[in-house]
């Protein structure tokens, strides 16, 4: 079983989009995937079913004493499961801080879960919540948006994974691999992907996900783009991602 | 004197191209105006001044013991100024979290400068380091990008707001208003635009930010967009918006 973490201090870079969209494209082959969604905005939980906010959610496990199996649902995809986060995640970093091993809730709580592939939907931020992302995974996948900001705040972030990494010593966490949203026919977005080949050689995954209105229309048809427009450019770039996904995340 | 909050917990909107651009465009109306990053990624201490996680910076401040006089700086915009920020702030929820008064350290630290206009831009968050853009702010100025997401997450954040205002009794803090950002000629954004004139009547603000790529490179160039290219859709948009701001602040 491979539990991927979705991650990236950066907002708006597609993680969301991502975590949605890799589910759904791993769904295809054959695999069942349960998706968590550990972000107070709760935007996975409405991508993929349409709920906004539901009461309970992930958050009364971390921060209550509620079994996770019991707040699995069902979504619009076929063999794609959430586990529903909603907005009292936004207090959770302060709420959980006094807790001891509060870094370790999500992984404890995903113990007894039998799945191909977890896929969790991680804030823009690296407190609490993702760190317990990144303490329940297997695997880190970075989506980077070809903009300035985004590419100039990847050195930060990946030695703050790694830093979490030893601090939580969580040795057998790797990153995956770092992949290009947004990407388009235009100067600028061609030379930040070569800035990115430049520092990312061998992490660098082939797949670019180019930028595409179907993406933001299927979030609102609370479908996958897969469901929604899967011969588009971004149906195609995630059906490619997720076959990328899968080979490099069974080889190890 | 204004101190104007920048908020919105969803990523990507725009909040540090509004502040970067809305502080240039304060200061060409005649105002001096000071910035104060409050992000841990620091981008609009890189957008203005090209500088990468300075140390020291406002997490010694809230965390530490420093004054804050004692980190203004100039930047490349005549007459603004800027508090920078840096990557430690990732970490400031958790490490405030146990400290009495922990969402009034910046409004204290703010107690004795002065300027026109502070403009402070938070991180895609509520936690502690919004909270103390709250507490510190006379507004709060929210972009809203004309997606799903951005759009369906108003209602949770008003009401966020609200809560944090009667929390952390902050009687005079107002809405200044919500505007939209990414506008484009497509009937998505036209269409999404319609709900939020319906939504937010009254406090909807006129100015509404295009999609132009000249704000992505004035960053590159750290620049506001008033300097990098004024007469571009981006340029003339936060040319307008500091007008309107400026009206509105002065109003009350
Ligand atoms: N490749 C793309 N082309 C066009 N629009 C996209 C693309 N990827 C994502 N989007 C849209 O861009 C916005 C930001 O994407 P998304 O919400 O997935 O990012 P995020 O990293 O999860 O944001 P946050 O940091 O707020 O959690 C959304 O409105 C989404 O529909
Ligand atoms: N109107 C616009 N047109 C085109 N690009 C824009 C526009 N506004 C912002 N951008 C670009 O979009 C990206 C996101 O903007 P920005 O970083 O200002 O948002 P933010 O809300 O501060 O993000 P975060 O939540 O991560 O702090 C940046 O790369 C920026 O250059
Ligand atoms: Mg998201
Ligand atoms: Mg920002």
């Amino acid at each position: 079983m491979s539990a991927i973490c979705i991650a990236n201090n950066k907002g708006g870079v597609g993680k969301t989009t991502t975590a949605v969209n890799l589910a759904a494209g791993l769904a295809r082959l054959n695999q069942r995937v349960l998706v968590v969604d550990l972000d107070g905005q709760a935007n996975a939980t409405y991508a993929l079913t349409g709920r906004v906010h539901p009461v309970p959610s992930i958050y009364d496990v971390l921060v209550g004493t509620r079994k996770l199996d019991t707040i699995i649902w069902q979504t619009n995809e076929e063999n794609v499961w959430i586990v529903p986060a909603d907005g009292r995640l936004q207090q959770a970093d302060v709420e959980m801080a006094a807790r001891p091993g509060r870094e370790f809730r999500l992984a404890r709580a995903l113990a007894g879960v039998d799945y191909d592939y977890i896929i969790i939907d991680t804030p823009p931020s690296l407190g609490v919540l993702t760190q317990n992302a990144l303490a329940a995974s297997t695997d880190v996948l970075v989506p980077i948006a070809l903009t300035e900001f985004s590419v100039i705040g990847m050195d930060k972030l990946e030695a703050t994974i790694e830093d979490l990494r030893d601090g939580l010593n969580l040795p057998d966490l790797e990153i995956l691999g770092v992949f290009a949203t947004f990407y388009e026919d235009t100067t600028t977005s061609r030379e930040t992907w070569g800035l990115l080949e430049k520092k990312f050689e061998g992490r660098l995954l082939e797949t670019r996900i180019p930028k595409n209105l179907d993406l933001e229309k299927a979030h609102r048809a609370n479908e996958s783009v897969l469901s929604f427009a899967p011969n588009s450019s971004g149906g195609q770039g995630y059906t490619h991602l997720a076959r990328e996904v899968k080979k490099l995340a069974s080889a190890h």
